[in-house]
């Protein structure tokens, strides 16, 4: 949005191009400086946590200032004066759960114009079976032109698109225009000055929230789609009709007292809810834990309908109280479902998960995290799958988050908030469904190289894998593929060849669409993997993913976690303005910052806010 | 002084206050399996005000960490820290940061002290400068644990015993002595309290006036809600 007093907004447009998956935003807006004296003008758009900044730029009075991405320390010691006196503004804070703010502002001479323009990508994942395009708008004020258009190429055809925007009323749904043909979709939204109108002859508007596009591809092979273009290839792997994989799941669950009240209810109604969605032959354990560790039953037990509703009278009772025991509770749930497999409780082909739910740090038995992570991960020993599920702003997120991707398994957090249960439940949903476990996607090593992970421990039904590569030789169009993993009853195996896809015929209408994606793509999907390693690989490990990473965001200029952009304002009459700085924000600095508005937020009674961290003081008045 | 218990995970917050006699030393955080004291003592105004009642303060505080060989004594004249054998003394005039064997410190001029324990606990305390010349009122100093998840179960104290939770339950809300704060009953560790509903202020956003925090408060010292009695907690020395 552009938010100037006495100024206007000329026009917003907001342009994504996807193309297999691979989203190129670019967000323009032009503002005009109506007052007879200099103002600021201020451009502020949110964009998704998963996206990467790649450009920004600024044009005022026919001068362009484009930021410039820099290695993180380097452009923090070239402007360590104007950081250390507090001069420089970071231009990227957290908002809400999926997105993420970017804010600039600038003075603008009297009667002139400026234009902004942020370019961000992305690779969308496919999750529950569809890809999202979010797109938050908030103008806060008319807009001449306001468009958001959205050209989705996919050449493995479309299954279907859907949109909803929740500003969208009766009056303006029929303005999204969408054309949906095979293999490519047109979304538009455009809607005139006295549609944006709140009422007639007021000056509110009408646009305020999320538009969201929805859509799936077509899947027929079995290998799965595989595009090649300008020497690098891309490979979705999701085949249809395959069957579930039985699931082993313990739910190791956190009663500790800092669980007490709403996270335990939360998870109290989670559960229940989860218990309903186990299919008949899973076999499942709870084990609760706070410093002591206790459990349901000694062993898995199949979810049949009476031990299902037996367990859910069981975790109905769960209450909190005293410490928190996280490294004796996982034990016990690898110890179970090892011995459940060893004595053949459990059927063979079947996957084995730990399910661990948890708000806090932990401080009785083994405390130090790292042990903790080394002590689980031996015992483990590849057999099963961790899942962490983080809950609250108080929990150590990084902490979890290592202690899954060394067991071959993720975190996520659990926002505080009315819909925690849902979180809770659709994060289960994801993960419960494995289709195939122990994934390879095998490429012939001569022909591929930089070559970005090829081994998945799970496919999940409504989720696809990506594996990216370079080809070893430009002119190769077509290499030998081929997919190994274990299936429900059989193993699950698929051989074929991959043919360049030519891009003329395909969408013959369409001029240069971008044809470097599938390269953007790779180094997209390079750098999230070596950011991952960063965090849980050894220490070479470490070291080398974080300089490659480094390499590879200065090279593509993306806004990585490791880089920054930096915006060089123009001067005015008061002398040189200073720099501004533009990071990518961590998870840990996400929470941060959720931490930090929460405690300033709370002031009254019943407070319906998200709660704060505790805390315990003694002052006089 | 007043002491607050914020528990967000029940958007709630339970209070109370502690006095006794000007000199008394009071223990607030005990766990003896990380080795971390903290014990403070409390003063009194400079002379007894008009309306007679007797205002206490904290206004020193000794801190221990054993297994880092850190002891601390902050008061409203400065701060002293002793390392093993060094010793290191910070004026509240001064703003600097320490970073050193196993602690971090960051003093603020004239208003914060933040002292992070290595893998213990987290804390500030707040100065609160007063008037030189105020006929009544002297500084004082605030006590504030930010983290304290490391801690052992067993950590006690006035403040340690509430650093892994509490329950409750509150019921029977009626009207109270005066109109905004009404009474209700607690419902806790197997006892019915009397409490009522009030604030307190929280001066960390504010050092001069606080932040309001609505809370329940429990009368006599904290009686039934903590362990014991409060002079239970009393103790002969800082250390």
């Amino acid at each position: 949005s552009t938010q100037p007093v006495r100024a206007e907004v000329l026009s917003v447009k907001v342009d994504c191009a996807v193309t297999s998956r691979f989203a190129h935003t670019v967000m323009t807006s032009t503002a005009l400086n109506k007052a007879n004296v200099s103002q600021e003008i201020f451009f502020e758009v949110e964009l998704p946590k998963t996206a990467f900044i790649t450009n920004f730029s600024m044009e005022i009075d026919g001068q362009v200032y484009v930021g410039e991405v820099k290695e993180k320390e380097t452009a923090k010691k070239q402007y360590e004066k104007a950081v250390s006196s507090g001069q420089t503004a970071g231009l990227v804070k957290a908002s809400g759960r999926k997105m993420e703010t970017f804010s600039v502002s600038v003075n603008i001479a009297a009667e002139s114009n400026v234009t902004f323009v942020l370019t961000h990508e992305e690779l969308l994942q496919r999750k529950l079976g569809q890809y999202e395009i979010l797109t938050r708008v908030k103008p806060k004020q008319l807009v001449q032109e306001f468009q958001i258009v959205a050209n989705i190429y996919e050449p493995q055809g479309i299954a279907y698109v859907e949109t909803h925007a929740t500003f969208l009323s009766n009056e303006l749904l029929p303005l999204v225009e969408k054309t949906v043909t095979e293999k490519k979709a047109h979304i538009a939204f455009s809607p005139s000055l006295d549609q944006q109108r709140k009422c007639p002859g007021c000056d509110g508007t009408l646009i305020d929230g999320d538009f969201v596009i929805m859509y799936d591809v077509k899947r027929t092979s079995s290998l799965g789609d595989i595009q090649i273009v300008n020497g690098y290839f891309v490979h979705f792997f999701a085949p249809p009709g395959l069957s579930r994989v039985p699931t082993n799941v313990v739910f190791v669950i956190d009663r500790s007292g800092s669980m007490s009240g709403n996270k335990m209810h939360q998870t109290r109604e989670a559960m229940v809810a989860i218990l309903q969605d186990l299919k008949e032959d899973d076999y499942f354990a709870i084990v609760p834990f706070d410093d002591e560790i206790i459990w349901w039953k000694e062993t898995l037990t199949k979810a049949t309908k009476e031990n299902v509703t037996e367990a859910t009278e069981y975790v109905k009772g769960l209450y909190a109280s005293g410490g928190t025991n996280i490294n004796g509770a996982l034990l016990k749930g690898v110890n179970m479902l090892l011995t459940d497999r060893a004595e053949k409780r459990i059927p063979e082909r079947s996957i084995n998960m730990i399910l661990l739910l948890t708000d806090g740090m932990p401080n009785h038995g083994e405390t130090d995290p790292k042990r903790i992570q080394e002590n689980m991960a031996s015992a483990n020993a590849g057999n099963m799958t961790l899942f962490s599920l983080g809950f609250g702003n108080d929990v150590d997120y990084s902490f979890l988050n290592v202690l899954s991707q060394k067991n071959k398994g993720l975190a996520r957090r659990i926002f505080e908030g009315s819909d925690a249960t849902l979180q809770l439940k659709g994060f289960y949903e994801e993960v419960s469904s494995p289709l195939l476990s122990e994934v390879d996607l095998r490429y012939p090593d001569n022909a591929v190289d930089l070559l970005t992970s090829n081994h998945f421990s799970q496919l999940f039904n409504g989720s696809e894998i990506v594996v990216a590569g370079r080809l070893a030789d430009n002119n190769l169009d077509n290499f030998l593929v081929e997919v190994v993993g274990q299936g429900f009853e059989d193993n699950f195996q698929v051989q074929g060849k991959s043919a360049a896809l030519d891009w003329a015929t395909t969408y013959p209408d369409e001029k240069y669409i971008f044809g470097d994606f599938t390269e953007r793509l790779w180094a997209y999907l390079t750098i999230q993997q070596l950011l991952e390693k960063r965090k849980s690989g050894s220490s070479d490990e470490k070291v080398n993913a974080t300089a490659k990473a480094l390499d590879m965001s200065l090279r593509y200029s993306f806004v990585t976690p490791l880089t920054s952009m930096v915006v060089t304002k123009p001067e005015t009459e008061k002398g040189p303005d200073s720099p501004l700085i533009a990071d990518k924000l961590t998870e840990e600095e996400r929470q941060q910052a959720e931490r930090n508005s929460r405690y300033h937020h709370r002031q009254t009674f019943p407070s319906y806010n998200a709660p704060a961290p505790p805390s315990y003081f003694v002052d006089g008045d | 002084p007043h002491f607050m218990i914020e528990l967000p995970n029940k958007d709630d917050a339970l209070c109370f206050n502690i006095n006794d006699k000007p000199g008394t030393i009071f223990t607030l955080v005990k766990d003896t399996k990380s080795g971390i004291l903290v014990n403070g003592q409390i003063i009194g105004d400079k002379q007894i005000p008009a309306d007679g009642k007797i205002y206490t303060y904290f206004w020193r505080f000794g801190i221990i960490h054993r297994n880092l060989g850190v002891k601390m004594e902050v008061s409203t004249n400065g701060i002293s820290v002793f390392q093993d054998d060094s010793r290191l003394k910070l004026r509240w005039s001064n703003t600097t940061s320490i970073k050193g064997d196993g602690m971090d410190i960051l003093l603020t001029k004239d208003r914060s002290l933040t002292v992070t324990l290595k893998d213990s606990v987290k804390f500030v305390i707040l100065l609160h400068k007063v008037w030189k010349k105020h006929p009544y009122h002297r500084d004082y100093l605030g006590f504030y644990t930010l983290d304290t998840h490391l801690l052992s179960p067993s950590v006690h104290g006035l403040l340690g015993q509430f650093y892994h939770g509490i329950e409750y339950t509150v019921s029977n809300l009626r009207p109270g002595e005066v109109p905004e704060k009404p009474d209700a009953t607690m419902h806790v560790k197997g006892r019915e309290l009397n409490v009522t509903r009030g604030w307190q202020r929280d001066f960390r956003s504010d050092v001069k006036n606080g932040e309001n925090v609505p809370c329940w408060f429990i009368h006599r010292n904290g009686t039934g809600l903590i362990d014991g009695e409060a002079s239970d907690y009393i103790v002969s020395g800082l250390f």
